[in-house]
């Protein structure tokens, strides 16, 4: 999803 | 996913191969830094608490199990192989390593975006990322023998964290992304500090010269 959430790098 | 997040993520894994070859095959870790491969666990350990509380997708899950189960089995090997240890290093594995984990607790508590546990720890583990391959860059200007498969795996590790800055302006550009200050200016300081290295690396390569940096 864009903008939100930081995390679903690794 | 885009590309660039894809080939890096890749080239990462590829450079945990390239460093579990040699300390498999040729059972040597000469010129590893294991403060190096201990702060990566971790980095790992205290930005992947997430698993617990929540779920991206199957890649991310298996991603993120990967890199936990390799940098623990990579500072297994280096501590405790009855050969693998003996090739360490040790003597030029200098560099003060707790003084960068204290650094990074410290710029976690004053810089993050949510107070509470899970993101101070995730923002410390983008800190220390961001300088964890010091110790590394500092052995291998010590080492005067500079081995393919430790040149190619410190070149992969920075190429991951460049591609990661071009999947950073696709995601902004293309996906209408938020600025996201703290792991951008991370990755940008990690980048950088590869950028020596990149400049001996691709000049050895291209001149088909053994890689050396100068003291």
């Amino acid at each position: 999803a864009a903008g939100g959430d930081d995390h679903d790098e690794l | 996913m885009n590309l660039f997040r894809l080939l890096g993520d890749m080239t990462h894994l590829l450079s945990i191969v390239v460093l579990l070859l040699k300390i498999r095959t040729v059972k040597s870790c000469a010129g590893i830094s294991l403060k190096t491969q201990e702060l990566y666990v971790i980095v790992f350990l205290t930005r992947y608490l997430d698993l617990f509380t929540k779920y991206y997708s199957v890649y991310n899950t298996a991603m993120k199990l990967v890199f936990l189960g390799t940098s623990i089995g990579i500072v297994w090997y280096m501590r405790y192989h009855k050969v693998v240890k003996q090739t360490y290093s040790k003597d030029e594995d200098t560099f003060k390593h707790y003084f960068l984990i204290l650094l990074s607790i410290i710029l976690a508590l004053l810089i993050h975006r949510a107070f509470d546990v899970i993101e101070v720890l995730w923002t410390f583990s983008l800190y220390l990322e961001a300088v964890a391959i010091l110790p590394q860059l500092v052995l291998l200007q010590k080492s005067r023998n500079i081995d393919t498969l430790t040149g190619d795996y410190v070149f992969l590790l920075g190429a991951y964290r460049a591609l990661y800055i071009l999947n950073w302006v696709y995601r902004f550009l293309m996906e209408n992304h938020k600025f996201r200050w703290i792991p951008w200016i991370s990755g940008l300081v990690q980048t950088a500090l590869y950028a020596d290295f990149f400049y001996y690396y691709i000049k050895s390569w291209k001149n088909r010269e053994k890689l050396k940096l100068p003291a």
